[in-house]
C-alpha cells in the first residue's frame, strides 16, 4: 500500500538529513501511482499531487524524522478533505409529497437504492412511495414492486409508456394513498444518449424533485468524472450514492465525482439487501481510496 | 489524442494519458508508452501517426485470438457469471437470439435464483430470442436449475445451454462457492463441455483485474463478454484481464437491443481505445 511504497522511498534517507528534489519526485511518483491504480480521475490526481508537493516542500515533511509517515498523513488528509463532509441527510422541502429521483448509468444498482431509501425513509417515520419510471428494461417494474411487496411500500406504475406522465401521475396518487414522500426510479442511461438525457430532464422538470440523486457503481473508472459531469449539465443533480461498496473496488471514482462537480455523497450502498444503505464516512472512504 | 505531426514530450505524455484515461491502468500505460518510444527512437518513427499505428498494434498484440471461441462451439454449455449489473442477462438474451437466428438449438437456464425480477427479466430475453427456457421459482438452488436445464436440454436435443447465473461480488466466499457448484452440477449433467464466461461492464476500472483473477481462480474462466462499449469507457481494464490471464474477448456489448452484440477485432478495438 502507499505507506510501505512511501518507507521505501523514504527509506534511503535516514541519515542523510534534508530530503532532496529528487526524493520528493520519487514520493509524489508513488501517490501519483496510487491513486491513479485506485481509479481517481486523471485530471484530479494531476491537482492533488501538485497541490500535495507544495506542502512535500514545506516544513511539516522536510523537519520531520519519519518523511514518509508524514506524507501519508498529508495525503490522508487531503483525500478526506476532497471527500466532503458527512451529509447523509436529504434535505426536504414542506411540499407533499416530497420527491426523490434517481438516476444513473445502465446496472448501477438505481432500482435497489430506490427500494433501500424507501427502507430508510419509512424507518425515519416517513410514508414513502416507490414510482417505477423505468419503462424500457425487461421486467424492470417487476423488479421494483417485487422489492415494494418485501418491503410493504406501495409501488405506482401508472398506466401507458410514458415514464414523464407516470411520474407526475405518481405525485397524485401519493396524496391520495396519504404518502409523504414518492421515490421514482428511472431506467439506466447514457449520458451520451441525447433523448434518454433529455427525458430524465423532462422527468425532472415534471415533477420538481427535493432530491435528484445520482447512483454510481464503486467500480467504476475513469469514466465516471465524464458521465456525471453530463448528468450535472443536463439533468442536475443534488447528491450521490455510492453503490456496491461492499466489494473491493478502492473507490477512486467517488472522490473524482465529488471533486468535480462539488455535489456530495449522501449515501453508500453496502450489500444487495433492503438494509444495506449506510450514511457516508469520508475519512472511510480516503482510507480505502488509498489502500 | 493530439493529432500534430511531432513526436515531442507533450506527445508521449499525451500518450500516456490516453492510456490511462480508457482504464489501461497506470503500470500498463506507463510500460507501453515506455516500450513505443525505444521503439521509435530505434526504427526513427518519421511521425505521430506512424506512432500511433505501431501502439495500435502493440495494444492489440497484448489479447490472445480465441483459438477457441466457446460461443461458436458446437455443441457447448456455457455459464455467464460476474459481478452485479455488469450485462449478463441481457448478454445472454443477445447471444441466444443470434445462435438461435443461425440455426443453433439453444436452451436457457435462469439460475439467477435470487434477485427479485431476474427470472421474469430472462423470460423476457426467450421470448425475444424465440428460445425455451428452463425456470425453477425463486429461491431455489440454482445448481438445480442447472440441473433442470441440462436434462431438459437432452430430452430435446439442443446444441447450445446458456446459463444465466446471479451477479456477485468476487469477495464473497459463500457467494463464489455457490458458483462453484453450479459449474460441478454442470459438469456432471451436461453432454457437453461446460464453459464459463465473465462479462465485465466496459466502464470498468482497475477492480476489474481483481474481480477477473477470482472468478478464474474459482472456475477457470474460457473468455470474456465486455458490455456498455457504446458509452464513452473504453473497457482498456480489458486489455490487462486478457493478457495477464491468458483470456479472449469473445463478444463486445453495444446497446440495449437484441441485436446490439459484436464480434470481438482485436485491431478495431485497440484504435478505438487510443480514440
Ligand atoms: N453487492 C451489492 N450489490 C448491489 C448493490 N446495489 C445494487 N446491487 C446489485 O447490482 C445489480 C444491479 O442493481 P439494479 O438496482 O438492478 O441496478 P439499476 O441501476 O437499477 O439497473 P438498470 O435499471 O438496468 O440501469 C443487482 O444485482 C443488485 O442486487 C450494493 O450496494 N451491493
Ligand atoms: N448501454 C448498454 N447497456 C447495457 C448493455 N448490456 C447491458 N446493458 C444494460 O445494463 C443493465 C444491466 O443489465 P443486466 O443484463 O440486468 O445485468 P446483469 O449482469 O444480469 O445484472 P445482475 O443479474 O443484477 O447482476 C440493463 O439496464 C441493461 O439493459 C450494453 O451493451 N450497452
Ligand atoms: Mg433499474
Ligand atoms: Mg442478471
Amino acid at each position: 500500500n502507499l505507506s510501505d511504497r512511501l518507507q521505501g522511498v523514504f527509506a534511503k534517507l535516514t541519515g542523510r538529513g534534508k530530503l532532496s528534489e529528487a526524493d520528493v519526485d520519487a514520493a509524489m511518483r508513488e501517490v501519483r501511482l496510487a491513486l491513479l491504480e485506485a481509479d481517481v480521475n486523471f485530471a484530479v490526481v494531476k491537482e492533488f499531487v501538485a497541490r500535495l508537493r507544495e506542502r512535500a516542500i514545506g516544513a511539516e515533511v522536510m523537519k520531520s524524522l519519519t518523511p514518509g509517515q508524514q506524507v501519508v498523513k498529508i495525503v490522508l488528509e487531503e483525500l478526506t478533505g476532497l471527500m466532503g463532509g458527512t451529509e447523509s441527510r436529504l434535505a426536504f422541502s414542506g411540499r407533499v409529497p416530497n420527491v426523490v429521483m434517481l438516476v444513473g448509468l445502465q446496472g448501477s444498482g438505481k432500482t435497489t437504492a430506490a427500494a433501500k431509501l424507501a427502507n430508510l425513509l419509512r424507518k425515519q417515520g416517513r410514508r414513502p412511495m416507490l414510482v417505477a419510471c423505468d419503462v424500457y428494461r425487461p421486467a424492470a417494474i417487476d423488479q421494483l414492486e417485487t422489492l415494494g411487496r418485501e418491503l410493504d411500500i406501495p409501488v405506482y406504475r401508472g398506466e401507458g409508456s410514458d415514464p414523464v406522465a407516470i411520474a407526475r401521475a405518481s405525485l397524485k396518487a401519493a396524496v391520495a394513498d396519504m404518502r409523504d414522500v414518492v421515490i421514482v426510479d428511472t431506467a439506466g442511461r447514457l449520458h451520451v444518449d441525447e433523448a434518454m438525457m433529455d427525458e430524465a430532464a423532462r422527468i425532472k422538470t415534471a415533477v420538481k424533485p427535493d432530491q435528484v440523486l445520482m447512483v454510481i457503481d464503486a467500480m467504476t473508472g475513469q469514466d465516471a468524472v465524464t458521465a456525471a459531469t453530463a448528468f450535472a449539465e443536463r439533468v442536475d443533480f443534488d447528491g450521490v450514492i455510492v453503490s456496491k461498496l461492499d466489494g473491493d473496488a478502492r473507490g477512486g471514482a467517488a472522490l473524482s465525482v465529488r471533486s468535480v462537480t462539488g455535489k456530495p455523497i449522501k449515501f453508500v450502498g453496502v450489500s444487495e439487501k433492503m438494509d444495506g444503505l449506510e450514511p457516508f464516512h469520508p475519512d472511510r472512504m480516503a482510507r480505502r481510496i488509498l489502500g | 489524442l493530439r493529432r500534430g505531426p511531432d513526436v515531442d514530450d507533450a506527445f508521449w505524455d499525451d500518450l500516456e494519458e490516453t492510456l490511462i484515461v480508457a482504464d489501461m491502468g497506470p503500470g500498463a500505460a506507463a510500460d507501453i508508452v515506455g516500450d513505443l518510444r525505444d521503439v521509435a527512437r530505434r526504427e526513427a518513427l518519421p511521425d505521430a501517426a506512424a506512432v500511433i499505428d505501431r501502439l495500435v498494434g502493440a495494444i492489440a498484440g497484448r489479447m490472445p485470438a480465441a483459438e477457441n471461441d466457446p460461443l461458436a462451439e458446437d455443441p457447448v454449455t456455457v455459464l455467464f457469471v460476474g459481478v452485479n449489473g455488469t450485462g449478463k442477462t441481457t448478454s445472454v438474451g443477445k447471444i441466444a437470439a443470434a445462435a438461435s437466428r443461425s440455426g443453433r438449438k439453444v436452451l436457457l437456464a435462469s439460475a439467477d435464483t435470487f434477485r427479485a425480477a431476474a427470472i421474469e427479466q430472462l423470460r423476457v430475453w426467450a421470448q425475444r430470442a424465440e428460445v425455451p427456457l428452463v425456470e425453477r421459482e425463486r429461491g431455489s438452488d440454482p445448481a438445480s436449475v442447472v440441473y433442470d436445464a441440462l436434462t431438459e436440454a437432452r430430452r430435446v436435443g439442443s446444441d447450445m445451454v446458456l446459463v444465466d447465473t446471479a451477479g456477485r461480488l468476487h469477495t464473497s466466499k459463500d457467494l463464489m462457492e455457490e458458483l462453484r457448484k453450479v459449474q460441478r452440477v454442470a459438469v456432471a449433467q451436461s453432454v457437453h463441455p461446460v464453459r464459463s464466461v465473465l462479462v465485465i461492464d466496459a466502464t470498468t476500472g482497475q477492480n476489474g483485474l481483481v474481480q477477473a483473477r477470482q472468478f478464474h481462480d474459482a472456475l477457470g474462466l474460457d473468455g470474456i463478454v465486455l458490455t456498455k462499449l457504446d458509452g464513452t469507457a473504453k473497457g482498456g481494464i480489458a486489455v490487462a484481464i486478457s493478457r495477464d490471464l491468458g483470456l479472449p474477448i469473445l463478444r463486445l456489448g453495444v446497446g440495449e437491443a437484441i441485436e446490439d452484440m459484436q464480434p470481438f477485432d482485436a485491431t478495431e478495438f485497440a484504435r478505438a481505445l487510443v480514440g
